[in-house]
């Protein structure tokens, strides 16, 4: 465990923490994407199935519960809570989200390190993650103006994959053999697709507004 | 090698 790991990961926590506290302290979920939430629940729960067979750390396993039990309550919060599904714009949050599910398993069946049902899953979880944030943007372009909490909460998210792969540069030369091309590209991808938010988030925060 | 098997990040 680097610095930035930890980084990422307190990073990657804080996202959803700030998504949580928006929801369940004013009961809206107003701009955030369902779609982007269910593909993240997808993520973990394929991405963390050996949370029971290998056993890496007491750390590691309290962050993959906390990352489970966060984003499928979130998605609970927002399908069956009617106060928060109230404020749910189902008709702006309309990207066909199962579109992104089928080619990522089938990139995963193509590209992976190990042909196991574990590493399989594990590998299509990272594809997953890299787009999953797409609903979540075109969302954002639509609603245009957002509150700050679902901005920061857009910011830490793709921060927190980005502080992972300076963790995984500094892993690169510290350890030998540690080469992942698969979680490098697609940690890659993930963080690039920030890259448009980001520029208009510091546009906005340098100019002290919210983000437009 | 065996270190890439664990799967030690999140």
């Amino acid at each position: 465990m680097n610095i930035f790991r930890l980084a990422g990961d307190m990073t990657h926590l804080a996202s959803v923490l700030v998504l949580l506290l928006k929801i369940h302290t004013i009961k809206s979920c107003a701009g955030v994407s369902l779609r982007t939430q269910e593909l993240y629940a997808i993520v973990f729960a394929t991405r963390y199935l050996d949370i029971f067979t290998s056993f890496v750390s007491v750390y590691n396993t309290f962050m993959k519960l906390v990352f489970l039990g966060s984003s499928f309550s979130i998605v609970w919060y927002m399908r069956y809570h009617k106060a928060v599904h109230r404020t749910y714009d189902r008709e702006q949050d309309t990207f066909r989200h199962w579109f992104l599910v089928l080619p990522c398993l089938v990139l995963a069946l193509l590209i992976h390190e190990k042909f196991t049902f574990l590493e399989v899953l594990w590998t299509f979880s990272l594809y997953l993650e890299a787009v999953a944030i797409l609903p979540q943007l075109v969302l954002l372009q639509r609603t245009r103006n957002i509150d700050n909490l679902t901005g920061q909460y857009i910011f830490l998210l793709g921060g927190y994959r980005g502080l992972y792969i300076l963790n995984w540069i500094y892993r690169y030369f510290t350890e030998p053999h540690f080469v992942h091309w698969i979680t490098w590209i697609a940690g890659l991808v993930q963080t690039l697709l920030y890259a448009d938010f980001f520029y208009y988030y510091f546009l906005r925060f340098i100019g002290g507004r919210g983000v437009e | 090698d065996d270190a890439s098997d664990t799967k030690d990040e999140l």
